[in-house]
């Protein structure tokens, strides 16, 4: 049986609504050692989601045997719009479910409200992600990268970054013209998520689909800072911490004609 | 600009 309750439901709705736009069905795999990892392609198989919340995550986790959740993400944010943000969200499904039981208290009111969602049987190939040795990485705070990603979006399909030891520029070519956002590294002592740190080991210039960019920011809420890191022709990964783990995004470049 | 790359030519199927 699994059993985990969220301190508030705002939490698991931010990471479905920072996901469900790009990949419909996944499953959910429940352990008690690993808490809740969710690995998902998108159908262009351009971008993939890992998902991994851990039991630290969790006011109380309990998973007494591994558990696989075949979820519609469209569903279930349905079902999590019927809770409030600062209410308790208890999540609870039998060893061999066939559907998943989500449970909402609010902490001031005697209220209770129920809702069973039924499960999916979903065929999903899993990729294996070595842990891959970058060619640069930045941390910056998530809302700035949103910003960029959405602006730059208006006059580009198409988002260059372009990193070097002092500085990472955001570059669009449209066809009105072309714009780019030149950010240096800096340490923000009062406020650390307000700094930008670059670690570089060489230089890097990547293009990548503005689409897929708005689709990855849509995480903003769930983090103050975003870590990106780079390397030369491979995907990019995007990360955003949560209390107790994190939501990856792995965007495979474009490359020139 | 450019072609959009693919995951799988990256990360191996398991």
């Amino acid at each position: 049986m699994l059993e985990g309750k969220f301190e508030e439901a705002s939490l698991l709705k931010k990471v479905i609504e920072s996901i469900k736009d790009s990949v419909k069905l996944c499953n959910f795999n429940c352990s008690q050692s690993k808490g809740i990892t969710v690995q998902a392609i998108d159908d262009s198989r351009v971008l993939l989601i890992a998902l991994k919340i851990d039991s630290g995550s969790f006011q109380e986790f309990r998973c007494d045997r591994d558990l696989v959740l075949g979820l519609d993400l469209e569903s279930l944010s349905k079902i999590l719009k019927q809770g409030n943000n600062e209410d308790y969200l208890t999540i609870i499904a039998e060893d061999s479910p066939d559907s998943l039981l989500v449970v909402f208290e609010d902490k001031k009111k005697d209220r209770i409200s129920e809702f069973s969602l039924k499960l999916m049987d979903i065929d999903s190939d899993v990729l294996t992600i070595d842990d891959m040795e970058h060619d640069c990485s930045i941390t910056m705070p998530a809302y700035e990268f949103a910003k960029i990603a959405r602006d730059m979006k208006t006059l580009s399909e198409s988002l260059q970054i372009i990193i070097t030891k002092d500085s990472v520029k955001f570059n669009a070519e449209g066809q009105i013209g072309s714009g780019s956002i030149i950010l240096k590294p800096h340490t923000d002592m009062e406020k650390p998520d307000e700094s930008i740190k670059i670690e570089l080991n060489q230089p890097v210039v990547l293009t990548f689909g503005a689409k897929y960019l708005n689709d990855i920011v849509k995480a903003t809420a769930l983090s103050s800072t975003v870590t990106i890191k780079l390397t030369d022709k491979a995907p990019a990964l995007f990360e955003y911490r949560l209390p107790s783990g994190y939501l990856r995004y792995y965007l495979a470049p474009k490359f020139d004609d | 600009g450019g072609v959009q790359g693919r995951l799988d030519g990256f990360f191996k199927v398991s």
